[in-house]
């Protein structure tokens, strides 16, 4: 089970997350064998000088919304520098310091607790955009109810082509982003049922306008059709839809 | 994007840290 989310996220925070679990390990030994850990001013202002950029970027992002979430974890990571800070200046006086390697831990976790969450509130604003691409298209399906001539037909087919194809992208991209594996054949499965049922819903929606133009009979049975179809992509564009918003811990939730 | 730069720092500076402090502790043995 990956531990993050995305491959982005992943390629940022897993080397840190790996070195932090070796740090634990030796702070484990240490605290056995008596090893002591020198002066680490230096990276600690290198940190310090990171974090400040993050909080001076945090303050310049729109006050409202979700990214608002952005400030919040940025402050955790500016709290987790202080401990970096006090650990530093600990270690200075007392290399062999218990506490001061416990603070050097805790500080870091938190840096890499708040990164985390910093990267996974924009994750989620990235999310929300191919959304409203989903909706969009949901909306615009519901548009086929009211095609009854041919020309409404072209029209029709000449707005979606476009928008579905924006949506595949999106969602291609995603699912390759994606480190969750069974998300990722989620995404895929569902938006190539949503493409091979695009050509027979247009084919029903014909089915549908020529039956009902020329006056045949079968007009249920094509407005039945139709719906069905429809009624399908829509269900596979909302499954889309509730898969790009799950993370690991939800399905482990689920399950 | 900004934010994804600034994170991206300070998971190096805190891996190089975090390094540094294992590095020492291994030249200290």
């Amino acid at each position: 089970m990956p531990v993050f989310h995305t491959k982005t996220i992943e390629s940022i925070l897993e080397p840190v997350a790996q070195q932090i679990s070796h740090l634990v390990i030796m702070h484990e030994e240490g605290e056995v064998d008596g090893k002591g850990i020198p002066d680490l001013s230096a990276p600690v202002a290198a940190v310090q000088a990171a974090v400040s950029n993050l909080v001076r970027v945090s303050k310049t992002l729109p006050p409202s919304g979700k990214l608002s979430q952005s400030f919040s974890a940025s402050l955790r990571v500016e709290n987790a520098c202080t401990k970096l800070v006090q650990a530093a200046s600990m270690l200075k006086a007392d290399p062999y310091s218990v506490p001061a390697r416990d603070y050097l831990i805790d500080g870091s976790r938190g840096i890499l607790s708040g990164t985390s969450d910093l990267l996974l509130t924009f994750d989620e604003a990235e999310v929300r955009k191919i959304i409203r691409v989903c909706k969009g298209i949901l909306e615009y399906l519901t548009v086929a109810e009211v095609v009854e001539t041919m020309e409404d037909l072209i029209t029709y087919t000449k707005n979606l082509g476009p928008g579905m194809t924006k949506m595949a992208k999106m969602i291609d991209e995603r699912q390759q982003e994606l480190t969750h594996q069974e998300h990722r054949v989620m995404l895929v499965n569902s938006m190539n049922t949503v493409k091979e049922l695009l050509p027979i819903l247009i084919s029903g929606i014909k089915i549908f306008v020529t039956t009902k133009t020329s006056g045949s009979q079968g007009v249920e049975e094509a407005l039945k059709n139709r719906n069905f179809t429809f009624e399908k992509m829509s269900a596979e564009i909302n499954e889309i839809i509730r898969v790009l918003q799950l993370t690991s811990w939800d399905e482990d939730a689920w399950a | 994007e900004q934010i994804l730069e600034a994170a991206k720092s300070i998971a190096a500076a805190t891996s190089a840290l975090v390094k540094a402090a294992s590095a020492a502790q291994r030249e200290l043995v």
